[in-house]
């Protein structure tokens, strides 16, 4: 069923 | 000075309880201009909360200093329910607070209610989400959304969403079996918020964790409408449109490995 990915692979810490 | 008054409890209720289940800590930043946001992300780092809610949310608002109020969710929750949904409820913080007062008021009993919150500092990252392009956009009832949602994760922890053009298809694929719910694109002129609308640039096939689309729609009793942009190897967003604001929820797909 996938791995779940985390939002920093898509979004930066400002 | 802080001074935030609501029309109604309910809203801040209904924001708390979409919430307090993903993110335990969250610091909410007020603004004369912004009015009260937040950005909190769940501690796997899949999920991230966005909430706005403007100056135009409130009855009454004002806020001469910019704030930053470190909450625990569990807490503020626990003193949210002693109001009544229809009671005034007003929010109200010094220049360097360390408690939040909340007042609740029922003016045709004459009740007032006054509890104080100690406040926490919380550090907690701030993640940079530009306007992004997306391949389609899906506008649902609210209820029918959670519906599938909550079915769903009874068969498979995962949920495949594919769109077309005419349906989105919810797909689960489990240790008992498999199931599928399509949903056709319709407009309902007498009842508008009953329409499912598709916003087609690209057809869509994702897979989310179904325990963080359970914990999305959470936020049902906000809005009667949820409005989902999806993008290929990209964050979804859910959104519920609120009086002047709005809950947004961005949700990492997950991947074949």
């Amino acid at each position: 069923t996938g791995t779940q990915e985390r939002l920093d692979s898509f979004f930066k810490v400002a | 000075m802080l001074e935030g008054k609501f029309e109604t409890a309910s809203t801040m209720k209904k924001v708390i309880e979409a919430i307090k289940d993903s993110v335990k800590l969250c610091n909410l930043n007020c603004s004369q201009n912004d009015g009260i946001t937040v950005q909190a992300i769940d501690d796997s780092r899949v999920l991230l909360i966005a909430l706005k809610l403007d100056p135009s949310c409130f009855q009454e608002f004002r806020c001469d200093k910019d704030l930053v109020l470190g909450l625990d969710l569990e807490s503020l929750s626990k003193i949210l329910r002693q109001g009544n949904p229809e009671d005034y409820l007003t929010l109200i913080a010094e220049d360097s607070p360390d408690s939040l007062l909340i007042v609740f008021e029922d003016s045709k009993k004459d009740r007032i209610s006054e509890f104080s919150l100690k406040l926490m500092d919380i550090d907690s990252d701030v993640l940079t989400i530009d306007e992004m392009e997306h391949d389609c956009a899906i506008t649902l009832p609210a209820a029918a959304f959670a519906k599938v949602a909550r079915d769903m994760k009874t068969l498979s922890e995962s949920l495949q969403i594919l769109v077309t053009k005419d349906s989105v298809k919810f797909k689960a694929d489990g240790s008992i079996g498999t199931g599928s719910v399509i949903l056709r694109a319709r407009t309902n002129l007498d009842d508008t918020k009953e329409s499912i609308l598709i916003d087609l640039n690209k057809p869509v096939n994702l897979t989310f964790g179904a325990k963080y689309l359970n914990d999305i729609v959470k936020a049902t009793p906000l809005a009667d409408t949820v409005t989902i942009k999806l993008t290929d190897k990209a964050p979804a967003m859910f959104e519920y449109k609120l009086q002047g604001g709005f809950l947004r929820y961005y949700l990492a797909p997950k991947f074949e490995d």
